[in-house]
Parts: C-alpha cells; sequence; structure tokens
C-alpha cells in the first residue's frame, strides 16, 4: 500500500475547547504532517522522520513535550522520550530530563550510542552534555501558562490530566470520570 | 504528549513519542512514554505511539498489546488497535496512532477527544480532534 505517518498531540480533548485554542493545534498539526509527508517522499527512512517529526511538535508549546511541558508538584520539568525501530527492534528511552530542548532526540542517541536503551535523571542529563545536544536553562520550559495551570491543579489537589477540569479532592471519583473542561493539551 | 509512526514504501517501520509528563506529578513519576511496550512499540508488522493516563497504558502495555495482537491473533492493525483501545483499557484513559507494514493507519481513542492527524501514499489525509 505504499508509505504512510500519523502523529497525535495528546488525548483527552474536551468537546468544549474554544476555537481559539483548537485552531492552533489543528494548524500545527497540518504543518508537522506536512514535514513527516516530505521527508517519506524524499525516502528519509521511517526512524529519520518519526524523529524529525516529534522534534517538530516538542517545540511547539501547544503541545505537553519540549517547549509546551508541563509541571511537577515542584514546580520542575521533567521530560521524557522514546523512539523504537520496527526492522532491528533497537530503542531508546529517556526520562527526568529538564535542560535539553528536544528529548527525542536524546533517546534516539541513547539508542544508536550506547549498549543502553534506557537513561533517566542525572545520568541522562550528563549524557545530553557529553553528546553535545542542544539545552537551555530548566526556567526556558517554565512557563506563565504552566505556572497557572499547576496551581488550579494543586487547588484541585489532584493530578491535572490533560483537559481535565480542577476538581474538589473528590476521592471517591476516578480520574476517569472527572469532566473534561477546557484547557490546552497537557495530557502525559 | 506528542508522537508520530511512519512506514516506508518497503514496510520499514518507527515509532517516537515525547511528553512533559502530568500536571502536578510527583518528582520522579515515569509516565509510559518512556516505556518501550507501554508508550512507544515497533516491529516489523507494525509501529505505535501511544498517549493517555500513564499509569493505566503502563498496566496494560498498550503499545505492544497491538503488535501482539496481530503477531498472534492475525489481526488487522485496525481491529488490533480497536481491541486494545475499546476493550482492554479503561474508558477515558488512552488514544494512539499506529501503521501497519502495508501502509494502513489507525487512531483510535476512547476520551472526548484527541489530536491527530495521518497521511498516506494514495493521497488520503486527515487532520482531526473529534470524531464525527
Amino acid at each position: 500500500m505504499g508509505w504512510a505517518v500519523a502523529l497525535h498531540g495528546g488525548a483527552g480533548v474536551p468537546f468544549s475547547l474554544p476555537p481559539e485554542a483548537r485552531q492552533p493545534r489543528e494548524e500545527a498539526l497540518r504543518h508537522c504532517l506536512q514535514i513527516g509527508v516530505k521527508a517519506l517522499k524524499s525516502n528519509m527512512s521511517p526512524l529519520d522522520v518519526v524523529e524529525l517529526v516529534v522534534r517538530e511538535l516538542e517545540n511547539i508549546p501547544h503541545f505537553n513535550a519540549g517547549r509546551g511541558s508541563v509541571l511537577t508538584n515542584k514546580g520542575t520539568v521533567e521530560m521524557e522520550a522514546s523512539i523504537m525501530d520496527g526492522n532491528t527492534m533497537k530503542c531508546g528511552a529517556v526520562s527526568g530530563l529538564s535542560t535539553v530542548v528536544n528529548a527525542i532526540s536524546l533517546a534516539r542517541l541513547v539508542m544508536d550510542n550506547t549498549p543502553h536503551i534506557y537513561l533517566a535523571f542525572d545520568g541522562a542529563e550528563d549524557f545530553a552534555r557529553q553528546q553535545g545536544v542542544e539545552t537551555v536553562d530548566t526556567s526556558h520550559f517554565i512557563t506563565p501558562e504552566n505556572i497557572e495551570r499547576l496551581n488550579q491543579a494543586k487547588e484541585a489537589d489532584r493530578v491535572q490530566i490533560d483537559y481535565t477540569q480542577p476538581i474538589q479532592n473528590d476521592t471517591t471519583k476516578s480520574e476517569t470520570e472527572t469532566p473534561f473542561a477546557n484547557g490546552d493539551s497537557q495530557l502525559g | 504528549t506528542v508522537g508520530c509512526v511512519a512506514v516506508d514504501s518497503n514496510g520499514n517501520l518507527a515509532s517516537a513519542t515525547s511528553t512533559g509528563g502530568l500536571v502536578n506529578k510527583m518528582v520522579g513519576r515515569i509516565g509510559d512514554t518512556p516505556l518501550i511496550g507501554a508508550g512507544t512499540y515497533a516491529n516489523e508488522l507494525c509501529a505505535v505511539s501511544a498517549t493517555g493516563i500513564g499509569e493505566a497504558l503502563i498496566r496494560g502495555t498498550v503499545a505492544r498489546d497491538v503488535a501482539a495482537m496481530m503477531e498472534f491473533k492475525g489481526l488487522s492493525l485496525k481491529e488490533a488497535a480497536d481491541c486494545v483501545v475499546h476493550e482492554r483499557i479503561p474508558k477515558g484513559t488512552v488514544g494512539l496512532v499506529a501503521v501497519s507494514a502495508a501502509g494502513e493507519v489507525a487512531m483510535p481513542y476512547n476520551t472526548p477527544g484527541m489530536f491527530r492527524a495521518c497521511a498516506t501514499e494514495d493521497g488520503y489525509s486527515e487532520v482531526a480532534i473529534w470524531s464525527d
């Protein structure tokens, strides 16, 4: 049947997402899709294509990854990523990144340049510096929007999943029953 | 969370997923995204990138299960992806994109919506959030 590419920017999108939040994300999806199509048409390998497209998605603040990453309960950033090649079954993964601009490219370097599959936290950050990937001060990822979202989640005393509306601490509600509300794509 | 899966005209497959985690998560909490077989998987049959409530995806080894259903039950990509998303994982917790070596695409989810897009060599393309 030929080549194919598919991408996502997070699940859980409520029907109430306002147009001013929806349109830039749809445009971003279209933009990233075109990058993937063009790369496949130029015979780039699927492994390079998926890394290229996810890097682009990481650099778009509308999605919960890279530039648009959400905050932990301590107000810090912990980014994670993984990549896998179907032919060789080789794979790479990273967790606990706080300064690396494109986590997916570091995961690719773990796959290509180490005998391991997964590096995390300080070890992953050290590896990033050894490999010379682009890093920035962690404050680059901590935006007023995300601080606001964290405060909302703290007030509701719950982990805010994607679009979950911050609610009062209701132990009877399961995460999946929580009503979705307007919000940005911050799905984990 | 963001992710991409791709297959070329020779049937070579790959998958990639990246995330910032969950708002207000505990420091040190790992989700499904970096776990091969939960948020990301690729073999000679298909490539899968998943998103959702990480704890549910880890318990359900979502990405690997799609490939396993194709491998061991002979399901098509769409049947395998739909089975995992709609029958195996709690409602409201998961979405995924997947492609097969034959160039098929599947993008099921069991949440209200999922930001998704796809294109195939025969000219089909889609950018969507909800379903009709």
